[in-house]
């Protein structure tokens, strides 16, 4: 049952034991190895390495591979753990688990204020909100002065930074999508609940076979 | 009454942080 094939394709990949994969994500067994077939796609779509590249990842969101996207860059470099220009499938699995409807709330705010952290310090600063908000507008096509994007991101500041010290702690950024829940919105992916429908084909390669 | 918009909900509207297109078939 195509045994040969999936053992190769898995060492080349990373692949991990999907019962320690779910023991730690929100995922199910059965849901770590339908997301091994989603891996599987996405990681050969330009280089057949097992891995997701860059190039694949920007592929896969925008359909073109050489669009370049501060956000996209951000989502890549938190799932890539490991930090070494690319996704491997344990990293993938883990990093997808924040965006499953049944992660804990508290886990998907600090994900979103690492994404947002552009510079890691551990503050999301003004000049960094500056730079995503300026980055949002040339992705939209957008145009507006630059006395509008200051003043758009002094009233962010005014309701977000309550100690008032010019940056957003990670204790601030909580209780700001506490008034704000929508601003997590992105970071639930209802797909995710139904992802062994979607890839039914893991049926075919699961271990229970081997 | 102008209403200004948060930043952060601005930037949430970015196609690279939509994920759901990673599943597109």
């Amino acid at each position: 049952m195509g045994c040969y094939y999936s053992k190769r394709a898995r060492q080349e990949s990373g692949y991990e034991d999907p019962t320690t994969l779910a023991s730690e994500t929100s995922f199910t067994v059965n849901e770590v190895e339908a997301l091994f077939e989603l891996f599987k796609k996405l990681s050969s779509s330009i280089i057949d390495d097992g891995l997701i590249h860059k190039e694949e990842f920007q592929l896969a969101l925008f359909r073109n591979s050489n669009k370049k996207n501060l956000f996209a860059d951000r989502v890549f470099d938190l799932f890539d753990v490991k930090r070494n220009g690319v996704i491997e499938f344990g990293e993938f699995v883990r990093s997808l688990s924040v965006f499953h409807p049944n992660t804990p709330e508290i886990d998907k705010i600090s994900f979103a204020f690492r994404l947002y952290d552009l510079r890691q310090t551990g503050f999301i600063e003004r000049e960094e909100l500056k730079e995503m908000v300026l980055a949002l507008l040339n992705e939209s096509d957008l145009v507006l002065s630059d006395d509008v994007v200051e003043t758009i991101v002094d009233k962010t500041f005014v309701d977000a930074d309550s100690k008032g010290d010019g940056k957003i702690d990670p204790e601030e950024w909580k209780e700001f999508v506490a008034r704000n829940p929508s601003l997590i919105k992105i970071m639930t992916l209802p797909y995710l609940k139904d992802i062994t429908l979607a890839f039914p084909s893991f049926v075919l390669n699961s271990e229970v076979e081997d | 009454r102008p209403v200004i918009m948060n930043a952060f909900e601005l930037i949430s509207t970015s196609q690279g942080l939509n994920l759901s297109n990673l599943f597109e078939k």
